[in-house]
Formats: structure tokens, C-alpha cells, sequence
């Protein structure tokens, strides 16, 4: 069978569905002051998944308010100056008028994606920490 | 009640892959 870590190079949804992989594309992304990107994408994966869930509305709330100040609302944090003025001020219309909805960071999290499948996520797999791995 | 630093961290936890 292939080995994990050849997967890894062939997309970036391979390299985020095995553990070991998120784990050392972390550490990459911790030497770049970047690891935020990685999280803010899972956290709107995990976000989006409560909907499927039995979890009260407080909770969602409040989540989205997390997700929202951690990530967003500094305009110098890195995820913060990856995302569009448009999308962050759709964000923020959410979160102020409490429009909770399951897809209210889908467009945040496809435009962190793009930064990684473009920018981080080939030099990770040129980077030392990757091919030392190998 | 959950902090919500707790709740991102068990939001992000919950969207990971399962140890295979």
C-alpha cells in the first residue's frame, strides 16, 4: 500500500484526513507563523457539522462569536488579512444580528483553502520538516 | 460553562480525522 506520507502529496484533502499528516503540516505552519489558517479551517468544518447535531442554540452562538473573534475581527491576524472585506463584514452581519446558519463561514473557509492549496501547502511538501519525514 | 477557548478547541477536535 502507499504510505501515508506519499498521499499526503497528492492534494491537500489528503494530507488534512489523516492525523499524522495535520500534525506535521502543523508544525510547518507553527514555523510560519501560520498555524491559525489550519485551525480556523477546522473550526469551520466543525462548525458547520454542529448543525447535523443536537446542540442547543446558545452554544452556536457563542461558538460563532468565538470562531468570529479569535479569527476574524483582528484585522492583522493572519486569517484575518487572507479573507475579503466583503466576507468578513457578511461574517460580521451574522454574527451582530444573530443569523446563526451552519454555512455562514463556508466562504472564509474557501478562500483559507485556496491560500493553502496555493501558497503553504506546496512549500510544506518542499520543506525540510516534509522531507525529512520522508 | 464552557470557556470559549474550550468550545473552539472542542470545535476544531470534532472536524478532525478519526485515528485510523
Amino acid at each position: 500500500p502507499t504510505p501515508p506520507y506519499l498521499k499526503w502529496a497528492e492534494s491537500l484533502h489528503s494530507l488534512l484526513d489523516d492525523q499524522d499528516g495535520i500534525h506535521l503540516f502543523r508544525t510547518f505552519l507553527k514555523q510560519e507563523e501560520c498555524a491559525d489558517m489550519l485551525d480556523f479551517w477546522f473550526a469551520c468544518s466543525g462548525f458547520r457539522k454542529l448543525e447535523a447535531n443536537e446542540i442547543n442554540e446558545e452554544k452556536k452562538v457563542k461558538l460563532a462569536k468565538a470562531i468570529y473573534k479569535k479569527y476574524i475581527l483582528d484585522n492583522n491576524g493572519i486569517v484575518s488579512r487572507q479573507i475579503k472585506p466583503a466576507t468578513k463584514s457578511f461574517i460580521k452581519d451574522c454574527v451582530m444580528k444573530l443569523h446563526i446558519d451552519p454555512a455562514m463561514f463556508d466562504q472564509a473557509q474557501t478562500e483559507i483553502q485556496t491560500m493553502m492549496e496555493e501558497n503553504t501547502y506546496p512549500l510544506f511538501l518542499k520543506s525540510d520538516i516534509y522531507l525529512e519525514y520522508t | 460553562i464552557d470557556s470559549e477557548d474550550d468550545l473552539l478547541q472542542e470545535c476544531i477536535s470534532s472536524a478532525m480525522p478519526k485515528k485510523k
